[in-house]
């Protein structure tokens, strides 16, 4: 079911996958996905509580290595790859590292627009 | 304007911070603006406490009865503005260090080292956004983060992005010409500071481009708020 949840979350993305193509050329045998894996682990000292959990979140870092390259072609001015939070669904990356509420709307009360400043010379 | 400006140069930018598991970037945002702000005033870098705004500020906007900021569980970088005007303002972190977690408020007024004078929301324009930056210190800034997650490096400029604004972060400089190998050409961009450690993008910065072929990627250019500070002298 964890796997399941990881590809719905895949297919929730639909900026990306409007416009990217297959994968099937960079598909990664299952010993290079462990030997990432277990590179991510070391570089981010990466601990998991049982089998199970690791096995779970090595389904997500395949799924998020797809996804930076997907991102890596859609943004190719960046580099986009393995990062400290490559073992997260987005859904979990929301939730723990994203905090803006309201979509971000500025309309306090009592706020008011900042004047209009010179930008020439 | 300058071409290009970045105030780390000028000292107004505190060091990287990491908020952890905890959708705290609302707070982290707020200090970091009041940092500059701070240091405009009175010529000295505090590091501000972002704990003393996770735990104690829970001000809402009373047009968006949903959108109160509600430390681990998120918040407003403008409503954390209002906060620091009725509050009084700002310990340090070290009076009041960072904990990643929302606990019982400890607030000290005593102990307040920087405060709010007043804060403005920027329209959408670019070169308003730079001239306030250069002129008030670095901006309390919305993004949408959908590609920050796999962020390494250089500048990005997807081109597709949503503008759904989900984390805040603080604009620090720009740049008139960041090389881009695959395009073979040179991009103005702006420089972000997050609050995701040293340990991701660029030393914990990341790099947006701006210009008119760029307009509001991600929205970046929606949501930006300046904030001037009063010098606080202790007694």
């Amino acid at each position: 079911s964890s796997s399941a949840s990881a590809e719905r979350e895949e297919e929730e993305d639909p900026l990306i996958e409007q416009v990217v193509g297959g994968d099937d050329d960079e598909l990664m045998s299952e010993l290079e996905a462990e030997a990432h894996f277990a590179s991510f682990e070391r570089r981010f000292g990466k601990a998991y509580g049982d089998a199970g959990e690791r096995a779970y979140r090595m389904s997500v870092f395949s799924a998020n290595l797809r996804r930076a390259r997907r991102h890596q072609r859609l943004d190719p001015t960046a580099e986009h790859g393995v990062t400290k939070f490559s073992d997260l669904t987005p859904a979990e990356f929301r939730d723990r590292f994203l905090g803006l509420r309201g979509g971000g709307r500025p309309n306090l009360a009592g706020s008011r627009d900042a004047p209009i400043l010179p930008t020439d010379g | 304007l300058p071409a290009d400006f970045d105030w780390r140069e000028h000292g107004a930018v505190g060091p990287v911070k990491d908020q952890g598991s905890c959708g705290s970037c609302w707070s982290f945002s707020t200090s970091g603006a009041l940092e500059g702000a701070h240091f405009l005033a009175t010529g000295k870098l505090e590091v501000l406490s972002e704990q003393q705004m996770v735990d104690c500020d829970h001000e809402c906007d009373p047009s968006e009865s949903r959108a109160c900021d509600s430390g681990c569980n998120g918040g407003l970088m403008t409503t954390a503005f209002s906060y620091l005007m009725k509050s009084g303002g700002l310990q340090t972190e070290k009076d009041y260090p960072y904990v990643g977690r929302e606990n019982t408020c400890k607030f000290d007024k005593s102990k307040i080292v920087a405060q709010v004078k007043n804060f403005s929301v920027v329209s959408v324009n670019e070169d308003q956004i730079a001239a306030n930056l250069v002129k008030h210190g670095p901006l309390a800034i919305g993004i949408n983060a959908a590609f920050m997650q796999t962020y390494i490096g250089g500048v990005s400029c997807p081109f597709i992005c949503g503008k759904h604004l989900d984390h805040g972060v603080l604009l620090v400089g720009y740049g008139s010409a960041g090389y881009t190998p695959i395009r073979f050409k040179d991009m103005p961009y702006w420089i972000i500071k997050n609050s995701w450690g040293e340990n991701w993008g660029e030393h914990g910065y990341y790099k947006i481009c701006r210009g008119p072929r760029a307009h509001n990627k991600c929205g970046v250019d929606s949501m930006v708020s300046t904030v001037t500070a009063i010098h606080t002298k202790k007694e």
